[in-house]
């Protein structure tokens, strides 16, 4: 189990939507 | 909104590298939060321009200015790095 902070969770979901993005650009 | 839901794969992916991330820098706290502080930047920039709140004469942060800000932090730690690449839309 993880420890998050609101930061860190902040961090998840910016490096989450990077790479969505980038799968989108890929398809 | 054009919000998505959560996608499994890219969230988890981001969870494991966030938790690896945070492991790695336990002693040096100061770069873990460097780069919680990049990312900040980036996400608060990307929202902006979404909405068009652009500021005359200002350049929001590219997708290589963010890998170059987190090449210089991971200068030691190549595997965290050329993992970060992998989230990039275009690095």
């Amino acid at each position: 189990s993880y420890d998050f902070t609101p930061a860190d969770s902040s961090a998840v979901f910016t490096l989450s939507s990077m790479a969505m993005q980038k799968r989108d650009q890929e398809l | 909104g054009q919000q998505q839901a959560g996608q499994p794969v890219e969230f988890n992916h981001a969870i494991n590298y966030v938790n690896k991330i945070k492991n790695r820098f336990q002693g040096q706290p100061e770069i873990y939060k460097a780069f919680l502080e990049i990312l900040h930047t980036y996400q608060k920039e990307q929202r902006n321009l979404k909405e068009g709140l652009v500021t005359p004469g200002y350049k929001p942060l590219t997708e290589s200015e963010v890998y170059s800000q987190v090449a210089k932090l991971f200068q030691n730690q190549e595997d965290l790095l050329s993992e970060f690449g992998q989230f990039l839309p275009d690095a």
